[in-house]
């Protein structure tokens, strides 16, 4: 990627991280759509023999042979018996039936997380560059479990059984479906196996945000991450022939517009469908279209067709609008023809601007790249969002990463925007999503495991949470653009990702496959399920009062029953193990809540040896508050050098 | 549809494997064909299950949760990329 790495901090702090043997030891398995091994991100200059470690293979197939791998790119594998038996044989004149990467999505992820240095990367010269994965030294593994008709799970349990036996450090999932209960779901069951192998799993939130309840990959044993902005941008501005002038973003390179003003028409008026305004396919009227730009609204069918809609009907632009769906945030595409996207109170006034004016016209006025931009970063508004709806009482999503127009590797075998009508192809693209998010946190803990290899998964996950961020320099608290206000816990969970922080957190809340075992028993698994789960005979202990809030989580989430008065107490217990040098932590919880008293037992904590463990209760005493009240905290240890931030939400139900 | 097959990942007691059995895949195969002489395993699985996927209909997948040894027969689930 090009910028993530300045933006968070590793370029400047690259003497931190080993470079040395360790770097070179992790191997981050990608499951997605392939890759495209011919990508410069994956060229292995500089790398030495592969890990002795390593089990794995590279796989021949469909335009892919054992030679396409080499010694960052050292694994390659993918399974297709589960898709086949769904939806018939693939069709090779269609998709590749080995690793190859013919969608891009799988090339991106890969080269996010780990991608080599590539000097003077770019889309048509935007995000210009030095583009380079989180960890540029760790080794990249692929498992393609993802088709043009979707990802199955028996296949993606099965790419998940061999990262296991090939001996993967990091699993990467950047994919998402249903929100069942975690014994339904393979994603979590692969995860808690691989854990158990001290593999770290880093999957994507999901974006069905900013709807509440709409977080994917909530297990608490998988690392679940949402998405931020970055300090870039690509501002293209629309111009009314008003005079007035609006924000727009757009990645678009082509023949420029004419210089000078358009005839501008809204597609709702140039269309015999109750839908025209989406722009859809076959939707717009050419006589209505030809020579002008378009105001198309979003929804329905993805972004990059409409514009190719309104070329296709002889439209010469596009101006495109949010709905209250997506509300201000603006994800720029590399569309087929001079368009912008634009904001829905934008949106809403170039409309009336439409609706009131005889012969409206209007330009695009495109800037390039944009860096520095603030605020930043802010949480995307699709980024998924808590409460965790499986398990409320474990805070989700765990932190945020740049997930909002990110340039990473792409495939040889398709456009840009995807379409099959775009025939141009390019070695970098810049797309958005949780998915983009979850690679980043990947390849961080990539970093995290060659510095401290010894460390859990659960220790590399606490030390990403509690030195992640919540405000920017200035104090000013970070922002959600589906608000426009601060963001909550429920929103970027711990924060935002600070590796530089992370690798040296003072403290962290580790966790082992016993302790999960001990929150499904607080969850009631029945034995059956728990083997299922577990894959071992385990029973719990009926003598032993099992709670969720004994899972010793690097967060908290707290629920009072809004009925019961005033006799409202919770409390939860954490263990801290010292990782840094000795010293004694005192804590304290800010801002004060309303409604609920927050108490911490004892209130320092002292530390003298490496690994040694100190816990603490704290206890939270709810007053009766309305249905739905949400009041948000921080409870933090710090000894003066290090500090331990945990985020709290306290949620009246 | 009753006829018509879906993929399901079955999970096995893997413990409970009785002595005839050499090798647990051996057990696993013996109680698919035991409610279907034509399904095959797609996959079998060791590390993140104990069990194998298979196509099985409705009925079928019915049968085998009543066996021995059978924990759990869930019908696969289609993800998607984000």
């Amino acid at each position: 990627t090009t910028r993530t790495p300045e933006f968070l901090g590793l370029s400047q702090a690259a003497a931190l991280f080993p470079e040395s043997e360790s770097a070179s030891e992790v191997v981050i398995g990608v499951l997605d759509t392939g890759v495209w091994p011919e990508s410069k991100s994956f060229a292995d200059t500089g790398l030495g023999p592969i890990p002795s470690s390593w089990k794995g293979a590279c796989e021949s197939g469909t335009n892919f042979t054992s030679a396409n791998c080499n010694k960052k790119l050292i694994g390659a594998r993918y399974f297709a018996k589960g898709y086949e038996a769904a939806l018939g044989a693939i069709d090779e004149t269609k998709e590749s039936r080995s690793p190859r990467d013919d969608d891009g999505h799988g090339t991106h992820t890969a080269s996010t997380a780990a991608g080599s240095v590539v000097e003077g990367a770019s889309l048509f010269g935007y995000a210009q560059g030095t583009a380079r994965g989180m960890a540029t030294r760790a080794r990249v593994a692929v498992y393609k479990v993802c088709w043009i008709g979707g990802c199955f799970s028996s296949d993606i349990l099965a790419a998940m059984e061999k990262a296991i036996d090939d001996n993967v450090n990091v699993l990467s999932m950047s994919l998402g479906g249903g929100m069942s209960d975690y014994y339904r779901d393979s994603v979590a069951i692969g995860s808690f196996a691989a854990m158990e192998k001290g593999i770290l799993v880093s999957c994507s939130a999901g974006n069905a945000g900013p709807a509440p309840y709409s977080l994917s990959n909530v297990a608490p044993w998988i690392t679940t991450v949402g998405a931020g902005t970055l300090d870039r941008d690509f501002p293209a501005f629309v111009s009314l022939g008003n005079g007035k002038n609006f924000s727009g973003v757009s990645l678009y390179r082509g023949s420029p517009l004419p210089g000078k003003m358009l005839p501008f028409v809204y597609a709702g008026n140039a269309s015999n469908a109750t839908n025209g305004n989406l722009c859809m396919m076959d939707t717009l009227i050419p006589e209505k279209v030809a020579g002008k730009i378009v105001l198309c609204d979003r929804g329905m069918n993805v972004r990059v067709q409409k514009g190719a809609v309104v070329k296709a009907a002889g439209g010469i632009g596009m101006v495109l609008s949010n709905t209250a769906a997506n509300g201000e945030e603006l994800v720029a595409d590399a569309h087929l023809l001079p368009a912008t996207a634009v904001g829905q109170k934008s949106g809403d006034a170039i409309r009336d601007y439409l609706f009131s004016n005889p012969n409206p016209t209007v330009t695009i006025l495109f800037e390039g790249t944009k860096v520095g931009i603030e605020p930043s970063p802010v949480v995307a508004a699709f980024s998924s969002r808590g409460p965790n709806s499986i398990t409320s009482e474990i805070l989700k999503p765990d932190m945020i990463a740049p997930g909002v127009n990110i340039l990473a590797g792409w495939s040889g075998a398709v456009g840009p925007t995807g379409l099959a009508t775009d025939t141009r192809r390019v070695d970098f693209n810049i797309i958005s999503g949780t998915s983009m998010s979850c690679p980043h946190v990947s390849g961080l803990a990539g970093l995290l495991k060659a510095a401290h290899p010894d460390w859990s998964p659960a220790a590399i996950r606490s030390a990403l949470m509690t030195t992640a961020y919540t405000e920017y320099k200035n104090k000013q608290k970070m922002q959600d653009v589906a608000t426009g206000k601060p963001s909550t816990p429920f929103d970027h969970g711990a924060g935002h990702v600070d590796p530089v922080s992370a690798l040296n957190p003072g403290l962290v809340y580790d966790l082992t496959a016993e302790d999960y075992l001990g929150f499904l028993c607080a969850l009631n698994y029945t034995e059956f399920q728990i083997r299922s789960l577990a894959r071992r005979n385990f029973s719990c202990d009926a003598s032993k009062r099992y709670r969720v809030t004994d899972l010793n989580y690097p967060s908290f989430a707290v629920n009072f029953d809004s009925v019961m008065g005033g006799s409202n107490v919770v409390k939860h217990t954490r263990t801290l193990t010292n990782v840094g040098s000795p010293g004694t932590y005192k804590v304290s919880v800010s801002p004060e809540t309303p409604g609920v008293k927050i108490s911490v037992e004892p209130q320092t904590l002292s530390f003298s040896q490496a690994n040694e463990k100190k816990s603490y209760t704290v206890t939270f005493s709810g007053s009766s508050q309305p249905t739905g009240t949400n009041v948000f905290a921080r409870l933090e240890w710090s000894d003066g050098k290090y500090t331990v931030s945990s985020p709290i939400a306290i949620s009246w139900t | 549809k009753k006829s018509s097959r879906k993929t399901y990942i079955v999970h096995m007691a893997k413990s409970e494997m009785p002595p005839s059995f050499q090798h647990h895949t051996h057990w696993y195969d013996s109680s698919l064909k035991s409610v279907s002489g034509s399904a095959a395993m797609l996959y079998t699985y060791d590390n993140v299950i104990h069990g194998f996927s298979t196509q099985l209909t409705d009925e079928e997948a019915e049968q085998l949760e009543s066996q021995p040894g059978i924990l759990a027969v869930l019908p696969e689930v289609r993800y998607e990329l984000h």
